[in-house]
């Protein structure tokens, strides 16, 4: 899907920073 | 005496009693104590002192302790309820509460409104969200020229504000993650459904005992 077609908010929802399923991972 | 049971609350220093802790989340008293397992281990990662600062932090969720992210600094802040720069295990547990997938939707939309309300001015603005897209092209290395990231904006703006006044305000957020409910996955962790068997050492440290009185 080519970025300008997307909502900024689903591009930004992508961000690593934003994921905490990875605080569950030992 | 007839045998019935009844709860010991044995009290742990620096954390909250995970009875209480329950009864104000979505997390049954196991779930919280299983949750403490994962805080002990996130808040003891750099100093052993009970509490998570913004370098474990990052450092649980990039492995690396010296990734800055805005993002992550962002969730830390709301994570940190009290604004002490650290997040104790009252914060941890509910805030994580508000990602449990049986918390309520209108909770996931509150975070992720003050989550994106980066300046805490009540409204969600058009340079707030270009810094945020300009940090998500850096961390994940994709390269946009202005005019495009200004076009995303454009679209973004043009769906989303609604009384085009130049920011998103609450309901206008409210609306428009109505009509893009993936906007909210980020809210959701289906981890938190399995707590007890991730953590299951949880059992040889609980706090809470059954005792035949």
């Amino acid at each position: 899907i080519a970025p300008v077609t997307m909502n900024a908010f689903e591009l930004i929802s992508t961000s690593q920073g934003l994921n905490l399923s990875s605080l569950f991972e030992k | 005496m007839g045998c019935f049971h009844s709860k010991v609350i044995k009290q742990v220093p620096g954390h909250e009693d995970p009875v209480i802790l329950a009864s104000q989340t979505a997390f049954t008293v196991s779930e919280v104590e299983a949750l403490f397992e994962l805080f002990k281990s996130i808040s003891s990662s750099l100093i052993d002192d009970g509490l998570i600062n913004r370098e474990e932090f990052q450092l649980a969720l990039f492995k690396n302790r010296n990734k800055e992210n805005l993002f992550a600094n962002r969730i830390f802040d709301l994570f940190d309820v009290k604004q002490k720069g650290v997040i104790d295990f009252g914060d941890f547990v509910r805030s994580l509460n508000v990602f449990h997938p049986n918390a309520p939707q209108e909770d996931k939309i509150d975070f992720t409104f003050k989550l994106y309300d980066m300046d805490c001015t009540g409204c969600i603005e058009r340079h707030e969200v270009k810094q945020m897209l300009i940090a998500l092209l850096c961390e994940s290395e994709m390269k946009l020229a202005d005019e495009t990231v200004e076009a995303i904006l454009d679209k973004t703006f043009l769906d989303a504000d609604v009384n085009q006044d130049g920011k998103i305000d609450r309901s206008e957020w409210q609306n428009l993650v109505s009509r893009n409910p993936s906007l909210l996955k980020i809210m959701t962790l289906p981890y938190l459904r399995d707590i007890t068997t991730t953590f299951p050492s949880f059992v040889f440290n609980s706090e809470v005992e059954e005792v035949a009185t």
